[in-house]
């Protein structure tokens, strides 16, 4: 699944997602990516995020929207992500799920939920301050 | 703080991170660039997870979601279940900027697609293929049902409710696969 943020330096967001969904699903299934607030979400007085992960278990919490709240009230988008996977967190433990998140400034963050086989997720980033595309990771929490 | 224009996207997709750039250089908007990022991945089937050719499902077909929301107008497009059109991020823009519906999903939204210009084809790869007859060959292990008979957890189906239903509790099972993701 691809999940993207995109702010124009005119202060205009957008969000979008696409995926594949997941493998030997029951036909008809439909996951979290194309849910407006589950797979991504955008505002342009905030900041937008994206999620990817267990789309059955995400689309419950609305964890874009949720994130773009958290950053309404004034959280920094790695805290805005990380308060979203703590939530979810709460109900399902060992859930698989990350979360992108973006501010109007510019600024953004990531997190993910730690599984023995889930440590870190990698994420894409592209400014001004870089030269090309740029990896950037986060531990899970 | 950081700087604008900003492109972040999910996993290490470095040619859709540099398609949508390409796109606001050229002077596109921010959905511009959204639906450019996510139409390469699904070009470029993005780790098997985006596009056409992966994760098929039980009947071994490969069907997409996708998603592009405006956040100046608030306005949102959508497909669920696409089947058989593998640009699934453009015909969701074409349901934001052509309809007053916000998601569209299966054999409709594809029929939505052809009348928009796009063209229906086999999502299906030798890759797809491969995937669902060594799933057939496990005994369709792991799957998604629970609670039903045949035992899911031992034998494919077709499956039905069994007629006392024992409540197991379970209402998660990790993940069937790391890589196997929304």
């Amino acid at each position: 699944t691809i999940g993207m943020v995109v702010i124009h330096k005119m202060g205009n967001i957008a969000a979008g997602t696409s995926t594949n969904g997941i493998k030997f699903k029951i036909p008809g299934r439909i996951g979290d990516s194309p849910i407006p607030g589950s797979g991504a979400y955008a505002d342009d007085m905030v900041g937008a995020a994206a999620a990817t992960g267990d789309g059955d278990i995400l689309m419950r919490f609305v964890p874009s929207y949720q994130a773009v709240e958290y950053m309404r009230r004034g959280e920094n988008p790695t805290t805005a992500c990380e308060k979203v996977i703590s939530r979810i967190q709460k109900y399902f433990p060992k859930f698989f799920g990350a979360v992108i998140c973006a501010n109007v400034t510019g600024s953004y963050g990531a997190a993910c939920n730690k599984l023995s086989t889930f440590t870190q997720f990698q994420f894409m980033v592209y400014n001004p301050l870089k030269s090309e595309p740029t990896e950037e990771k986060v531990d899970c929490i | 703080f950081g700087q604008l224009p900003l492109i972040l996207n999910t996993w290490p997709f470095k040619n859709a991170t540099m398609a949508a750039w390409k796109m606001l250089a050229a002077g596109g908007s921010a959905l511009d660039a959204v639906e450019s990022g996510c139409a390469t991945c699904e070009q470029q089937q993005c780790d098997g997870s985006v596009g056409f050719g992966g994760s098929p499902d039980e009947s071994g077909e490969t069907t997409l979601d996708a998603m592009i929301m405006d956040g100046t107008t608030m306005n949102v497009g959508a497909v669920g279940d696409l089947r058989r059109i593998k640009n699934a991020i453009g015909v969701a823009r074409k349901v934001l900027e052509h309809t007053t519906h916000t998601l569209l999903a299966g054999e409709a939204a594809t029929k939505f697609a052809e009348s928009m210009g796009f063209i229906n084809e086999d999502l299906s790869t030798n890759v797809s293929q491969a995937l669902h007859s060594d799933w057939l060959a496990r005994n369709c292990q792991p799957n998604y049902w629970k609670n039903v008979i045949p035992d899911s957890s031992k034998y494919c189906g077709p499956y039905k409710p069994p007629t006392i239903l024992k409540r197991d509790g379970i209402a998660y099972k990790d993940p069937a696969h790391s890589y196997s993701h929304d």
